[in-house]
């Protein structure tokens, strides 16, 4: 299943909502410092279902909902959409029918966690269980974060065999 | 998954032999195991020789050379394993401007197959992508994204 | 000894108050002491805001942002008691090239009295350089020196 | 006291003798992937005093003497010298009257060590001790090495106020 879009409102510094169309290929994505970018990544390993706010650089999850800028007061919550195409036909049986899944996540300050599925309320367990099924789940090899890529040397052997595990 | 275990990790270790020298244009690199013995709870150790130089611990490679020996045994797994997406925030920021260009044409090669998305500061990286991106934050703390065709971006 | 290191604290926290505004071009930042009454086992928290953003703790800043604001406050350390010379490896690697330009900007000032040597992989850092070495390594795993000008890299 | 020059002899990837003039103001070094620009931190570092080989990204200290490559032997011993003017006078006393200050430090893969001041056997103190009257020691300010400036923001309060305590 290939990402076709990704939809960010109120997430860190997205507190526009912004849409991200993705097409085949690579997709480069440039900026200056402190514009963004990585915030693109943590917003999807966010709606893929991130538990740890240390991995998404906060120290709470309240800290990925907008906070307020010189011009902008805080938001009281976080939403990304995710938007997967269906043609190869890998999704579970449930939606074989859908030319398109999209997955919500969404946080209210408050601490009340959303997630939905084609815009119907569900659990986080539906969430993981479908992209368990599809393969598609963020796998410890197909997200590289930003300074990340020295771990894998500076690590211990025995710190190095999940990369084969998620591969096995 | 002892068994799993051990057929992904050769094969991972196969591609990671041709994957390396790819990359290095030339050198050999390989993965072992701590503890044969014992799947469930071994480690795995990277030995690299990169071209012309002699083998030794990889700690006393440059930081260049250890990305590239990190990227090529993410990119083995990745061959071995391909998921339909990959997420590359920043990974070419070490390397020299020949490690970038052969960087860059594997992903295009695995990107037949799966979406890449790459975060850079590298004009080499932008000028072969098939779509960019901008980010920008004209209004401090706003982010937006924006199309981007390279000439605007250089000029 | 614990009212000199009062003194040097407050010294680099004045400095850092300015510096950091300078590179970031706004914004504001500031040392704290964790703990004012022990001055031998105290931490030294950092406080940042960059232009135009909210007050956050540091984590939430991006990679560049992190190495500006590391990058401010080792000047300002420098700035309060220079050392006659300073090795920098590849610490502009993160930055982007508005970032690069004030970062070189201030480099060229605190040069006038201590002797900068820098490791860059960055055109931009190499351009105002008043002296460039290129390390080449024609035999593999055998380093030379050879002095450079800009126009014979950049070909 | 500026640097004039850094020689290098079978230290790391630097089998042949090099010599580095170093001029005032900005010097930048650049080259390749692993072609040995940082080494010329570590040699720096090294003769400058530093006796813990993990700081120079070596298991043990003999991994800084020239170990072959596929065209030449491992040699037996590294050698580093740096040359400094005395223009502004700061040497210590029993050095008023020398125009410039070499430093030189042996490793032999026997593992024993040789430093000189100027050319003259010395010990390993009279070195520390130099480095310290005339304030040109590589201060943790003073020498960043390739992916350590991170740490500083990284690191815990009590972890951070070496800085202080190094410029105090
Ligand atoms: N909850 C939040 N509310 C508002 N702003 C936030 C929030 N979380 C993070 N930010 C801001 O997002 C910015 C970081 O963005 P990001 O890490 O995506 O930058 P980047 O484009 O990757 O930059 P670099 O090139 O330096 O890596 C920081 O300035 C931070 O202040
Ligand atoms: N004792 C030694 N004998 C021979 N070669 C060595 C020795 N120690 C290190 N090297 C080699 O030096 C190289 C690393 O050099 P260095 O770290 O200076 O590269 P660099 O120019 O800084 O590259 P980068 O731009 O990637 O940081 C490695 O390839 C390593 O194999
Ligand atoms: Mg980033
Ligand atoms: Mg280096």
């Amino acid at each position: 299943m290939k990402i076709r879009r990704v939809d960010i409102l109120g997430f860190k510094s997205f507190v526009d909502r912004i849409s991200l169309d993705l097409q085949e290929g690579v997709t480069a994505i440039l900026g200056p410092n402190g514009c963004g970018k990585s915030n693109i990544v943590d917003a999807i390993r966010w709606v893929m279902g991130e538990q740890n706010a240390k991995h998404l650089r906060g120290r709470s999850m309240e800290d990925v909902i907008f906070g307020g800028s010189e011009t902008r007061k805080p938001l009281g919550m976080a939403e990304v959409s995710i938007v997967f195409g269906n043609e190869d036909g890998l999704a579970p049986v449930a939606f074989r029918d859908y030319a398109e899944i999209m997955v919500t996540r969404r946080l209210h300050r408050s601490g009340e966690s959303e997630y939905l599925i084609n815009k119907s309320p569900c659990r986080l367990l539906d969430i993981t269980e479908l992209f368990m099924d599809t393969g598609v789940g963020a796998r410890a090899y197909s997200v590289i974060e930003q300074g990340k890529i020295g771990m894998i040397l500076n690590a211990k052997p025995e710190d190095r065999r999940f990369l084969i595990e998620e591969a096995a | 998954t002892r068994k799993r275990f051990r057929e992904t990790f050769d094969l991972v270790n196969a591609r990671f032999q041709e994957v390396f020298p790819r990359l290095f244009r030339g050198g050999r690199a390989e993965l072992s195991l701590t503890d044969e013995e014992d799947l469930l709870e071994t480690g795995i150790e990277i030995v690299v020789q990169p071209p012309g130089k002699k083998l030794q611990s990889v700690n006393l490679l440059s930081g260049g050379e250890k990305a590239l020996t990190a990227v090529a045994l993410i990119f083995s797994i990745f061959l071995i394993k391909p998921s339909p997406f990959c997420l590359l925030d920043e990974v070419d920021a070490p390397l020299d401007d020949a490690n970038i260009g052969r960087f860059n044409e594997m992903i295009h090669e695995m990107a037949q197959n799966s979406q890449f998305i790459i975060i850079t500061h590298s004009k080499r990286t932008m000028e072969v992508a098939d779509t960019l991106y901008g980010v920008t934050m004209e209004e401090p703390g706003v982010s937006k994204i924006v199309s981007v065709r390279l000439n605007d971006y250089a000029a």
